[in-house]
């Protein structure tokens, strides 16, 4: 496994989107997942449809929630998915009919895996085959702006896990990056700090958002609960799998 | 600290100012003067929060006003979380019996 990995600079990771009104993190991730994979793996630049995956998910809650892995189902089921050319976003939270059959597919997937619970596995799938879809708790993103969120179990309940978010990359601070600044009108302070290690994560709220939409997360004391459920795509068939290199 | 248990006359300058460039920043408006007073007292608990949360956060996180500002935790996650994800992954629940007989 390397010691720093981002996949933002092979420039194959999509645009941070905005998921408005609709609770869809869970299809936007999947996307994100899926717009990766692609990229990485075929070098193909695509943007699908998440409003496909929220109109024809099985399960049909569409803006009102939903699972990682039942997106990915979606997407065997309709047999890939359309452009977000043809099948826009729309971020109402509306109810809409699925309209998949009415649509070219634009990209597609073979399999979903769930992996191990483990932040080393995490890392060395994420290195040599591509981002990976985690779900964490989101208690404590509500009020970040940057920097790498490192919680206990009571900060941060790690077995309530409630946001869908793509992990895209590893790394490790420098020795002396410190906490410095100010929070609103508080007073700054700055507290020395020895390198940390980090998850780089792609967020669904837009890039105004925290670090231009993305966040970090430490790496190593399973914060937030980002081992729950690390779900991915597979695109390239078992028999042509091929690993591939992560940017530095 | 919390403003709720004080007088309801004038907010601290600094306060309403700051709460304001969060509006314009982020394009926040209230229906009413009254959603707009809840919406301020909201804003100041979280100012106060995100206080609490530098001090308990172990990296190098930064927080302060974000788009969320202006909600409660419970309307944030009502709003931007997975639903399905946080009623039906973090819940644990009993699923059988001390009382069952055989099998």
């Amino acid at each position: 496994v390397p010691s720093t990995c981002d996949w933002r600079k092979a420039g194959t990771i999509s645009p941070v989107r905005d998921q408005q009104h609709c609770n869809c993190c869970w299809a936007i991730a999947a996307a994100g997942n899926i717009e990766a994979l692609w990229a990485i793996k075929f070098h193909q630049s695509v943007e699908v449809s998440v409003q496909q995956l929220i109109d024809c998910d099985r399960c049909g809650n569409g803006c009102k929630g939903g699972f990682v892995w039942d997106a990915f189902l979606t997407v065997l089921n309709n047999r890939g998915l359309a452009s977000e050319k043809d099948y826009p976003f729309d971020g109402s939270g509306k109810t809409h009919s699925c309209r998949a059959e009415k649509h070219k597919k634009v990209a597609w997937i073979q399999d979903f895996i769930i992996l191990q619970a483990c932040e080393q596995s995490i890392a060395r799938h994420l290195a040599t085959q591509g981002p990976i879809t985690v779900t964490i708790n989101m208690t404590l993103l509500q009020h970040y702006r940057k920097g790498v969120i490192k919680a206990t179990p009571t900060t941060c309940d790690p077995i309530q896990v409630n946001h869908s978010v793509l992990l895209v990359g590893f790394g490790k601070t420098k020795s002396v990056e410190g906490r410095q600044g100010k929070a609103a009108s508080f007073g700054s302070y700055s507290r020395p700090r020895h390198s940390m290690a980090y998850w780089t994560l792609k967020n669904s709220w837009g890039t105004q958002w925290g670090e231009k939409g993305y966040f970090r997360l430490h790496r190593g004391s399973n914060t937030c609960g980002i081992t729950k459920f690390p779900v991915t795509a597979r695109v390239d068939k078992p028999n042509k799998q091929q690993q591939v290199s992560c940017p530095p | 600290g919390s403003l709720r248990g004080q007088d309801p006359g004038p907010q601290p300058l600094e306060l309403k100012e700051v709460f304001r460039l969060f509006q314009m920043q982020y394009n926040r408006s209230y229906p009413n003067p009254a959603e707009h007073a809840r919406r301020l007292d909201i804003f100041a608990q979280n100012l106060a929060n995100t206080q609490r949360l530098q001090e308990d956060d172990l990296g190098t996180a930064e927080f302060g006003v974000t788009q969320f500002s202006d909600l409660t935790e419970e309307e944030f996650v009502q709003l931007y979380g997975n639903q399905v994800a946080g009623e039906a992954l973090g819940v644990s629940r009993k699923v059988g019996s001390e009382e069952w007989g055989h099998s």
